[in-house]
């Protein structure tokens, strides 16, 4: 079963495996191109001894012998310095957390709690929402009270008015004149009648 | 760090392949050439070694290079330095992008929150004193009437 | 299979950071 080294894979933008592999390839053609190399100048040196019975096919030989010995013990160190790598480099141990994942330390949220979150936030949009419509609401009635103050104002200021002509033609309380002008009014009837009950 | 076990760990590896392909071995592969030029071989293999060497040692460098590896080790090795005192495991991704992307929002969510509330109270005192001279105003009112009311009887 | 893990683990490096960016909009013309 391969581990996929997913949280690794995070960090390093590779896949550790993928790494180790990379590096297995490139380590094993160094390996076999400077084999080849060395069976080259091997093969190279002996042309230069005329008569010489080694063929290149011995050559190969020794070359595939030596290869295969340095192939079996470069798999077997491979795999422990492979096995090393990736348990002490292209590693993140288990209590370690990365940094864009901070956030899942500080805020540990269940499903429930976020949408409880969500809600309390839907919650007081509506509840602002009310406020500003209410506050609205308060602040045209307001407009409106001025104008119906002012409204009551001027009445008041016509009943003023009123009191302020009586008070310019000396009739200081309006209820005592009237009186008074109701009896002047009746008595000057009462003189009216006399005259002309005279005048008969 | 990590870049210091990645090179001791390269450095072993190659020590421990040239042990093993030790010039004996080589020479002993080689024989028929050996016999021929002893010295050529000891030098051929010499070469072998250290170009074998050279190339792994390259090799591991550009990986570094192309993986930007000693930035990512010195990192990892901060990194793991901070969270030291932590015993237990660490949060890992739960395969379900939408929950683990929830937590990233929460403290966006938490600044919202807190934003509405403050926008909310400050809202709501201000319509306590709005509403509060709205029932100043309608006492005043009620007042006005009453005084109309009595002038107007007393003329009536 | 190394090539979705690669794909899947850059998604969950990068995209909160873009899904956020989003949030933040969306939250802050809310505001507005």
């Amino acid at each position: 079963s391969v581990t996929p080294m997913a949280y690794e894979t995070q960090f390093f933008g590779f896949t550790p495996q993928t790494c180790m592999l990379r590096i297995y390839i490139a380590f094993q053609d160094y390996l076999f191109e400077t084999m080849l190399v060395v069976e080259g100048v091997i093969l190279k040196k002996l042309r230069s001894f005329p008569g010489c019975e080694i063929g290149a096919l011995q050559i190969r030989k020794s070359t595939e012998k030596f290869l295969f010995f340095m192939k079996d013990h470069f798999d077997k160190l491979f795999s422990k310095m492979e096995e090393m790598l990736l348990q002490l480099v292209l590693t993140i141990p288990e209590n370690v957390l990365l940094p864009e994942d901070k956030v899942h330390e500080q805020y540990p949220y269940t499903k429930d709690e976020f949408q409880a979150l969500q809600d309390e936030i839907n919650r007081l949009q509506q509840q602002y929402r009310a406020e500003a419509s209410a506050g609205q609401a308060l602040r045209a009635e307001l407009e409106e009270q001025k104008v119906v103050q002012a409204e009551l104002e001027k009445i008041l200021q016509c009943f003023d008015g009123l009191e302020n002509i009586c008070r310019e033609h000396g009739t200081g309380n309006f209820k005592e004149s009237l009186v008074f002008l109701t009896q002047n009014s009746k008595k000057l009837q009462g003189v009216l009648r006399d005259v002309e009950e005279k005048s008969k | 760090g990590r870049a210091q076990v990645l090179a001791t760990l390269v450095d072993t590896f190659l020590e421990k392949l040239v042990a093993a392909g030790s010039y004996q071995r080589f020479a002993n592969c080689y024989r028929c050439f050996y016999r021929l030029q002893p010295e050529m071989t000891r030098s051929i293999y010499d070469q072998f070694i250290s170009q074998l060497q050279a190339s792994i040692k390259e090799e591991i460098q550009e990986i570094k290079n192309e993986g930007n590896l000693e930035m990512l080790f010195h990192s990892l090795d901060k990194i793991v330095e901070e969270a030291k005192n932590r015993q237990e495991p660490a949060w890992r991704p739960s395969g379900i992008p939408e929950e683990d992307v929830r937590s990233a929002i929460v403290p966006y969510l938490l600044k919202h929150r807190s934003y509405l509330q403050k926008i909310l109270k400050e809202k709501e005192e201000e319509n306590r004193k709005v509403a509060q001279s709205v029932l100043e105003g309608r006492n005043k009112i009620a007042e006005l009437q009453q005084l109309i009311q009595a002038r107007k009887h007393a003329w009536q | 299979f190394d090539e979705v893990i690669v794909e899947t683990t850059t998604k969950r490096k990068q995209w909160p950071k873009k899904i956020l960016i989003h949030a933040v909009q969306a939250m802050k013309a809310e505001q507005e």
